[in-house]
């Protein structure tokens, strides 16, 4: 079973 | 005031059909180099990046940086009015509320004119850093779209596992399960065929179908696709324009 991980985790806001 | 000059409407037509499926409202910012825009789909799993150099254009001219927000469903209304081969300008002034749509049929000497009005859409522009990707594969974009079609007819997830000299995509779902194994290789007659992998450690990342599918519209664009793969990070697709591309950055799911 997996899960969608989403952008936040990735990027930083400007 | 901006006024940037294609010299076929097909080309900004293949550029946005490459990405109005999975995000609406997109803000293009014109500047003085270009044009790019930025815009996460609504489950944020998927960030759109879009770069149009000037030397996409037969002529560019944006005196001030401005902003044009655009619905993208009502900007491919006014796109399907043009011909492929018209001419298409973008026309804005320094504070738009409209954006013009100029098609020049020069042989038939046929002239339509459309005004898009403009949003005002307030998104953050996030910052995307140089990530270091654990693996970059190059192949040719047909045959990329070819394999996300089959396999996502088998599940709803993708799986790529990349190794020193081989690349795999599996699915395995419901009704079955498929794999694809693909060697890197060079063709030296044509090199768009060639598949070149660049391994610096192994990767095994799942994607949802679904966002690979909107990404694979991006194949219009350009006859290869980079995938930049990382453990640690988004992958990176990308479909290279003459100056300029279109990128998609996918998070990808989690073994719960």
């Amino acid at each position: 079973k997996t899960t969608q991980g989403t952008l936040e985790s990735f990027f930083q806001k400007r | 005031m901006l006024e940037a000059k294609f010299e076929e409407a097909s080309l900004f037509k293949r550029i946005i059909d490459g990405f109005k499926d999975c995000v609406q409202l997109v803000n293009f910012q014109c500047k003085e180099d270009g044009i790019i825009a930025q815009a996460v789909d609504d489950s944020r799993v998927l960030l759109v990046s879009l770069e149009i150099g000037i030397e996409a254009f037969q002529n560019y001219r944006c005196d001030h940086p401005v902003t044009l927000g655009i619905d993208l469903t009502s900007l491919s209304k006014i796109l399907r009015c043009g011909n492929n081969t018209d001419n298409l300008t973008l026309i804005a002034d320094d504070t738009p509320d409209s954006v013009l749509l100029l098609f020049e049929d020069t042989k038939k000497d046929r002239i339509a004119e459309y005004s898009l009005k403009l949003m005002d859409i307030d998104a953050e522009f996030l910052k995307i850093e140089d990530l270091a990707y654990d693996c970059t594969l190059k192949m040719p974009s047909p045959e990329f779209s070819k394999i996300v079609r089959d396999l996502s007819q088998l599940s709803d997830s993708i799986n790529i596992m990349i190794t020193k000299e081989t690349i795999k995509f599996v699915a395995d779902g419901d009704i079955g399960s498929g794999s694809v194994i693909l060697k890197p290789f060079v063709n030296m007659d044509k090199p768009q065929e060639s598949i070149n992998l660049n391994m610096d450690q192994p990767v095994d990342l799942t994607f949802g179908s679904k966002y690979l599918l909107d990404i694979v519209k991006g194949s219009a664009l350009s006859d290869n696709v980079g995938v930049r793969l990382s453990s640690e990070a988004p992958a990176l697709f990308q479909f290279d324009l003459k100056s300029g591309y279109l990128q998609f950055f996918l998070a990808p799911k989690f073994n719960d």
